[in-house]
């Protein structure tokens, strides 16, 4: 099956977002 | 007239709902007592709010624990899901509370809910950080001591993920060798 994966800089740009 | 086309704001969805339980250590109680579950968030922004906005782990109480587990896996060696399994440790000197547990800590948040080990996500658990005044500790629970290639696996991301030099040993240990340890301290059945 598909897996959903977030790399470190991804989740690191949505710390702040809206 | 201008119409304004609002952008619906899509969260982005977990591979899996996590759930963060915060333990207190009130030796008047049993320490099931002491262990709350505080919130279950499966997208990043509300992982965001949540680690956002709880207290730093480097400025908890000693005695204190966070842990964050796949909903559904109690935070316990006896949990069904943990009771086959074991622990990747960082045992961390004093020093290292300052400068380095929170960036560890969320480091390895990070790896869970971006399911940092491939395939082998599978085999995580969840992960506790132990406060405490003689050293704190982090680790990663898997949950079958046995299936060694995902253990190994995900030991050797983690390390590089926590960016540990190459000469800094890390141990795995069973949950069943932990819990009836003796003094003498537990043995690694891994090290990367």
């Amino acid at each position: 099956g598909t897996r959903i994966i977030y790399d470190r800089k991804f989740l690191m740009e949505c710390r702040h977002s809206p | 007239k201008e119409i304004l086309i609002v952008q619906p704001y899509m969260k982005h969805p977990l591979q899996n709902r996590w759930t963060l339980w915060f333990y207190k250590n009130d030796k008047n109680k049993p320490w099931q007592a002491n262990l709350r579950l505080v919130t279950k968030f499966d997208t990043v922004e509300d992982f965001w709010a949540l680690y956002n906005h709880i207290q730093l782990a480097s400025r908890l109480m000693s005695g204190c624990d966070y842990a964050v587990f796949k909903d559904g896996i109690e935070p316990m060696w006896e949990d069904n899901r943990n009771k086959c399994g074991g622990r990747w440790l960082i045992t961390l000197s004093k020093q290292q509370r300052m400068l380095e547990l929170d960036q560890y800590w969320l480091e390895t948040l990070l790896c869970l809910i971006g399911e940092a080990f491939d395939d082998y996500s599978n085999d995580i658990c969840g992960a506790v950080i132990n406060v405490r005044a003689k050293g704190d500790k982090i680790a990663i629970w898997t949950c079958d001591t046995e299936n060694e290639e995902a253990v190994l696996h995900i030991g050797k991301t983690y390390k590089e993920r926590l960016g540990l030099p190459m000469k800094v040993v890390i141990g795995y240990q069973a949950h069943a060798d932990t819990a009836t340890k003796s003094g003498l301290g537990v043995k690694n059945k891994f090290v990367v």
